[in-house]
């Protein structure tokens, strides 16, 4: 199975 | 007041006809530094940043950091009546809920304004770290065009893969599997057509190519495109525009569980 990844996964809200 | 005067307005039909497919509304900020944007998609897997910086605009007024709200699709329709060698101006006053876009033609013979309705957009800001990349690769945009679209006549999604050999494209779907070897070329008539990897080390990471797909529309802004890759991070597509900005896409990966 692969899994799409989001953004907030890496990346920090301001 | 807002006063922004772009001589190759072309520039900036450009700009929406590359970013109107992933994100539908937008902020539009506008400082000292320039006029940018920063937006994610509804699914939040892919982000666009954009920057014109305000050097390369011919007239730059901001009084004040003042943020637009717009339907991308309606600035695209408002563009689509500015001819390729109009010159744009954009204008908001303080306070207004509404910006007006001026289309000078070159020899100043038609002068046009539209005036659109701003929006409020509630939109989460991310934080992105200025970060190292295992490979960065650059190559010209066409190609890696060519190479997302017909990937996609094959499979959903694109493994990118450097190595030293070069920087791999490969797909796979039910009607076979293919891939697509791009190797360092510096010895080219034009460096346009250079394709050039910088590798601290091997990096493989997969994506959707409907997305990169997406951020192709960015062609006609600029013959190079630089891919940054690391496996801890998203991918992230640059294309310059012209010498006073860039649009970057930020996608992150599929991974296997």
């Amino acid at each position: 199975e692969i899994f799409q990844q989001t953004l907030t996964d890496y990346f920090t809200n301001k | 007041m807002l006063e922004l005067r772009l001589v190759q307005g072309s520039l900036l039909k450009k700009v929406l006809e590359a970013i109107k497919e992933l994100v539908t509304d937008a902020n539009f900020d506008c400082s000292a530094t320039g006029f940018s944007l920063q937006a994610m998609d509804s699914s939040h897997v892919a982000l666009v940043a954009l920057l014109l910086r305000s050097e390369g605009f011919e007239h730059y007024r901001c009084d004040r950091n003042l943020s637009m709200g717009m339907n991308l699709n309606n600035v695209s329709k408002m563009l689509r009546c500015a001819g390729n060698d109009d010159i744009i101006t954009l204008k908001a006053d303080d306070g207004s809920d509404t910006v007006t876009f001026m289309f000078e033609s070159p020899n100043q013979d038609k002068i046009a304004d539209f005036e659109m309705k701003l929006m409020d957009i509630d939109s989460e800001h991310l934080g992105i770290p200025e970060a190292e990349y295992h490979a960065i690769v650059k190559m010209p945009s066409a190609e890696f065009a060519r190479i997302c679209k017909d990937l996609s006549s094959i499979g959903d999604t694109v493994v990118i893969s450097v190595t030293k050999e070069g920087v791999k494209f490969s797909t796979r779907g039910d009607i076979g599997n293919a891939n697509i070897v791009c190797r360092q070329n510096t010895t080219v008539d034009k460096p346009e057509e250079a394709t050039i990897i910088e590798m601290q080390e091997p990096v493989s990471l997969t994506f959707a190519l409907r997305y990169m797909n997406s951020f192709t529309k960015a062609t006609p802004l600029s013959n190079t495109v630089t891919i940054s890759l690391s496996s801890e991070l998203p991918v992230v597509v640059e294309y310059k525009v012209a010498d006073m900005g860039y649009i970057r896409f930020y996608l992150a990966p599929k991974i296997e569980d």
